[in-house]
């Protein structure tokens, strides 16, 4: 894997994103504070159909729940207006974990926050919505194990 | 070469 820099970053946003100094300003500052979170490019499919190449932090954030630690798994995708706009965030459940929905999480994951709907730049930013992140979902977390009784291994 | 954190959730919830 490589390294990901300010310059690869740069490279991998190109042109497309209208802020990218920002946008690799931040990505650098978060992936640094919270190293299992990395920044990919990959396609990102709207609610019309069409699909567009973003960037995306998708890894793990630490969340303190009746005192244990979870990694629980997000994706947060930037437009390429961010951070003039919010990041779109979704928890990524693996197949051995179910969502939760509730007020802050949709059937599809989706992740809704008055931080997320309040965005404004640059009092809002991607380490900030981080830890807003870890303190809800130390409340309520977006995802839990299934259950284990029905593994096909047992059948 | 860091593959990151394994993801987990908490216990299933009732």
């Amino acid at each position: 894997m490589a390294v990901v820099n300010e310059s690869g970053l740069k490279k991998m946003l190109s042109k497309q994103y209208k802020y990218r100094d920002l946008t690799v300003r931040e990505i650098t500052n978060v992936i640094s504070q919270y190293k299992d979170l990395k920044p990919l490019m990959d396609a990102y499919v709207f609610n019309d159909g069409s699909t567009r190449e973003l960037m995306s932090l998708t890894g793990t954030v630490p969340v303190s729940y009746r005192g244990n630690v979870y990694n629980i798994p997000v994706c947060l995708w930037l437009l390429d207006t961010y951070p003039y706009n919010p990041p779109i965030c979704f928890v990524k459940p693996t197949s051995a974990m179910m969502i939760k929905t509730g007020k802050h999480i949709d059937a599809n994951g989706k992740i809704y926050l008055p931080y997320l709907h309040e965005w404004k730049h640059p009092q809002s930013d991607l380490y900030g919505l981080i830890q807003v992140m870890i303190v809800v979902f130390g409340e309520e977390p977006p995802v839990f194990s299934r259950p284990t009784t029905q593994s096909p291994f047992q059948a | 070469l860091n593959g990151g954190a394994v993801p987990s959730a908490p216990p299933t919830y009732t």
